[in-house]
């Protein structure tokens, strides 16, 4: 993790269901690439970190110290996928859902 | 009732299997998570489905949600009835479409002898040929859980004999959806070939079961995943399930109380940075309290400046508290 950027982006994570203690009843997947995101979106912010106009103007008040505490803008998940998940229901009947929102594409400053 | 057309639009994922005389079974791990379950019929189309679906974007029959339900046989006055239990649907899933999914085998009817007549002595008894194969009939019943009576009939449909022993798919969409209008969600359902039974037949992979494809509203909520995932030893019986997981214990699970100081705004353990206070409004820790129900709700926790106004508005109504037992703490604190 040391060589990570240091800038805003998404960081590699494997979840395991297994370590949640869901394993049990979901049969598949086991495990999915979730992903998440970390760094610093600090002024200037690069484009890269796909700033929006809030978190622009919230880091120039903080940098230029206008008003006093306020923090940099957070980064967090910008594109997500959604994930299949096929488990067993408390009447052991196998049911799929997809849900949204389960892993990271694309980080962001917010 | 409603006789539902012999076929309609079913959805694609469920003709991807109907005249199958055996699915191919499904390789991968998830075979083998489900283990001997694996080997019927449903555990093979839920695979497929699965497959199918996993990918990005897909969405199972237009929504989000497929369920499978598996029958129970019981014998009601010498003839074979498959009850399903439809309890396990979500309020928030709008149902979409549903199908019942059966193995029919050709029925050659015996051919039937014609009474000898009487005077004719040792006359040889001539043989009728065969009529044409009967005609099955499918019945639905719908009943409240706990009611003694055969249920409400709520559909009936003519089966064509098969040319051969395969899978069929019917629609039985108007019918799992008045039922469970009605709150009637156990279903019964009586293949009917209107002759006198041959021999009640014996639980066996060509059991048949139903589909429910639906919308699930609050699937995009914060946290829907926890709602339905997030649970305790599913299988909590008096004795272990045989397939349980070794850690499944069967001891029932001890409550664990938090120091609730208002809504939780993340998901962080809950009591590994902060004792919990033992102020008025701090909850004693139970030892022998169970789980009120194996669901948890979620809490949101507050900022870190209504955190300072601890105890102040503690319990505000609508906050949800993120409890976990002593178990998954000490693994917790050993990470």
């Amino acid at each position: 993790q040391w060589d990570e950027p240091r800038v805003c982006s998404r960081r590699y994570l494997k979840v395991d269901f297994a370590d949640i203690g869901w394993n049990e009843w979901i049969i598949s997947p086991k495990s999915f690439d979730a992903y998440y995101c970390a760094g610093a979106c600090e002024f200037p912010m690069p484009k890269i970190v796909r700033p929006s106009n809030h978190a622009t103007i919230q880091s120039i008040v903080r940098a230029v110290g206008i008003v006093p505490g306020i923090p940099e803008p957070c980064c967090v998940p910008d594109k997500m996928n959604s994930l299949g998940v096929l488990f067993l229901d408390e009447n052991r009947n196998v049911v799929l859902k997809v849900y949204p929102n389960m892993s990271v594409e694309t980080c962001a400053c917010r | 009732s409603h006789t539902v057309p012999a076929r309609s639009a079913l959805p694609a994922a469920a003709d991807g299997l109907v005249g199958h005389k055996d699915a191919q079974w499904p390789l991968g791990d998830a075979a083998a998570a489900l283990g001997p379950g694996a080997r019927d019929m449903v555990a093979v189309h839920m695979l497929r489905l699965y497959e199918k679906y996993s990918r990005r974007g897909a969405r199972p029959g237009g929504g989000n949600t497929v369920r499978s339900f598996r029958a129970r046989l019981e014998v009601v006055n010498q003839k074979a009835v498959y009850f399903f239990n439809l309890t396990s649907m979500q309020d928030s899933e709008m149902i979409l479409t549903a199908t019942f999914h059966f193995y029919s085998e050709p029925r050659w009817p015996q051919a039937r002898e014609v009474p000898c007549k009487q005077r004719a002595k040792n006359a040889s008894c001539r043989l009728l040929p065969p009529g044409p194969p009967a005609r099955q009939h499918l019945l639905f019943r719908s009943l409240s859980q706990n009611t003694a009576t055969q249920g409400l009939l709520r559909g009936a449909m003519a089966l064509a004999p098969p040319p051969r022993g395969l899978w069929q798919a019917k629609d039985i969409s108007p019918i799992v959806k008045a039922a469970r209008r009605d709150g009637e969600l156990l279903l019964s359902a009586q293949l009917d070939a209107g002759e006198k039974d041959p021999g009640v037949p014996r639980p066996s992979p060509h059991a048949p079961y139903i589909l429910v494809y639906a919308n699930d509203l609050a699937i995009s909520e914060p946290n829907s995943v926890a709602v339905t995932l997030q649970r305790y030893d599913p299988f909590q019986t008096g004795d272990p399930e045989p397939g349980a997981a070794p850690n499944s214990s069967a001891d029932p699970r001890v409550r664990r109380a938090t120091q609730v100081t208002g809504p939780l705004q993340d998901n962080e353990l809950p009591g590994l940075d902060e004792r919990p206070a033992h102020g008025p409004h701090a909850q004693p820790y139970h030892k022998h309290e169970l789980w009120p129900s194996p669901f948890r709700a979620l809490k949101s926790r507050p900022g870190r400046k209504d955190r300072r106004r601890k105890g102040q508005d503690a319990f505000a109504a609508s906050s949800q508290v993120l409890d976990f037992d002593e178990k998954t703490m000490q693994k917790a604190r050993r990470k």
